[in-house]
């Protein structure tokens, strides 16, 4: 297990805390290595995000704001989401990529989760480059220009767009 | 590296080519359902190398290439390319300016271009290694893909941060 | 028959006893990600005679009880009882109104009760046979399931045109 | 095959056609029997959407307005999520459920569609008992009451709402 992995696992970690703590308002999260023989602290019939998988893995603990540490499938499907998009934004500021793909990935979230990843995501911008397909107001007003499709007689073109309002 | 431009020309519902501009920061893709913002984003994808027909939505490799619609005829094949700002050298590659082309028609496979050179899929590879957005990139997060980050056995979360490392 | 009222203690997030009134027509249950709508669901699922304890996001039945906060104590045990108006005697009993209740504590299984006489599963079954509300019944969508009705096998959604008849 | 079932799905095909015709402003649904025999006619290599399991099953097609008849697998998210929700208005307007529950179905959905689901619903709504979990403005606006949960320390209770502006 090289020591540039553990480096990295470790400012991967911190990034991850980092990001779900303002993300979602206070809340915690960590990344956990577990190994085959053990397996998570949290519950003794492992679902499949938590079975290793020969040698250490990495486990995802997640503790939303005024509420327990709770297993991921416990979690709503907005603060899954969440804590998903925490840890991606968490690898993309340890090492972005060329540039970030996002479709749709705010679906679940309620407005003002929204509006945080949106700012979040803003951020990131300055360093990066990221491309995001939305449906949602808040994530148009926080991005730096618009991209719009329209379909005509089953046939893709773009058109310039402005925000109403 | 900047991504600079996209050209889609046949690809699934751009039956009319398109060319697309990124500037740097947040780029918003917006549009009614069915308007083509994922067929956009997989096209990406495709013109990256991207081998699985499944994750493109299609069940044989032809299935990209425009079909028709009640006003037009399908099309007998479909090329994208994707041109990035390589000023700072991250492409090893001798040239400012780097676009990769992919082509496919209804007969064949598919066939590759480096700026304007023939190339294999291996080169692309080769090519597009530590920029993050080959093989299991975390990078590009397809629709109703946001929690698969989760749901990843912990090895293939060590191995997204490996990647990263 | 009438869904007229749902009374929900202990059952995973409801630490505190909720009353919740239902009239005809379209109730909207609102509130930020993670507030408990889905919990709110799912006790109707549950109450209903739920049997898989994945279908609610748990690993063991006793997930749905209430397991404590950073400020309260987890509950012993959950129960749930869903009222309906039967003034036009759908339900096969010579009441206008029916309760069902289902308990269960941390080391057993599951009781329930019909207008609080002791009551066993199947009796639940029986009579709620034919309200579409057994079983695999279309009019129970959870979150993120809508589609299901489309990944159903062919010979499923028939079961589901049988199921209507 | 019982005459029953036949009877049933013809009124199940007629609605589902109908309903998604006004949900998608004039496109066109059908529901087609298959064998294990004879797959689907658009594909030759059918996804597990339309695979026969034993005897005659039922095979969703859809053609959005302007395009042509489109396998199901190469739709968008929110076509697909317009067609299940059809397919699912259908079923409940033949056969109407004691009521109905729905976690989030628009999600996927863009403004336009939400409403015309919305104001379907709403129709519905007065024949029958719908509950439907929502983020959405519009499909709020639709409902005859909402019922709004709150968290607190891990708690959940109930809040009245009214709709702001
Ligand atoms: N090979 C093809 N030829 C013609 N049209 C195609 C082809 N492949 C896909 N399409 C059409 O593209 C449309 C889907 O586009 P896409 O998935 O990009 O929509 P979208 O803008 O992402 O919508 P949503 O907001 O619902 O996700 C479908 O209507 C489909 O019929
Ligand atoms: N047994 C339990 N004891 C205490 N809390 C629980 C229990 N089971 C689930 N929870 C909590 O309930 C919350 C999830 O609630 P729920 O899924 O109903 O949210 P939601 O309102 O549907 O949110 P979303 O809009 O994101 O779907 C989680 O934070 C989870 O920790
Ligand atoms: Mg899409
Ligand atoms: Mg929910």
């Amino acid at each position: 297990l090289g020591t540039r992995y553990l480096a990295t696992l470790g400012r991967v970690r911190e990034a991850f805390a980092a990001t779900y703590g303002r993300l979602s308002g206070g809340g915690a999260a960590d990344l956990e290595p577990v190994d085959e023989d053990r397996g998570s602290a949290e519950a003794s019939d492992p679902p499949s995000s938590i079975r290793p998988v020969g040698g250490l893995g990495l486990e995802v603990i997640v503790r939303p704001p005024g509420k327990k540490p709770t297993h991921l499938s416990l979690l709503s499907g907005g603060e899954r989401t969440l804590a998903a998009i925490a840890l991606l934004f968490a690898l993309v500021q340890v090492q972005p990529a060329a540039f970030c793909i996002l479709d749709e990935i705010e679906a679940a979230l309620d407005e003002s989760n929204v509006v945080r990843c949106a700012s979040f995501l803003r951020e990131l911008g300055s360093h990066g480059q990221f491309i995001m397909v939305t449906h949602q107001k808040s994530s148009m007003e926080a991005a730096d220009r618009l991209i719009g499709v329209t379909m005509r007689d089953g046939v893709s073109s773009l058109v310039s767009i402005r925000l109403a309002g | 590296m900047l991504l600079k431009r996209l050209e889609i020309m046949g690809f699934k519902s751009f039956a009319d080519k398109v060319v697309i501009e990124f500037g740097a920061g947040v780029s918003a893709v917006v549009g009614p359902n069915g308007s083509g913002k994922s067929n956009l984003t997989e096209a990406v994808r495709w013109v990256l190398g991207e081998g699985s027909v499944r994750s493109l939505r299609g069940q044989r490799m032809e299935d990209v290439i425009f079909g028709g619609s009640p006003t037009r005829r399908p099309l007998p094949l479909a090329e994208v390319s994707i041109t990035f700002d390589n000023s700072d050298g991250t492409l090893p590659l001798a040239f400012a300016e780097v676009t990769v082309t992919r082509r496919v028609d209804r007969s064949g496979g598919s066939e590759y271009c480096i700026n304007r050179a023939e190339a294999r899929l291996r080169d692309v590879h080769e090519l597009l290694a530590g920029t993050g957005l080959s093989g299991n990139a975390y990078a590009i997060v397809g629709q109703g893909q946001v929690e698969e980050i989760l749901a990843a056995r912990p090895a293939e979360r060590r191995a997204m941060v490996e990647e990263a490392s």
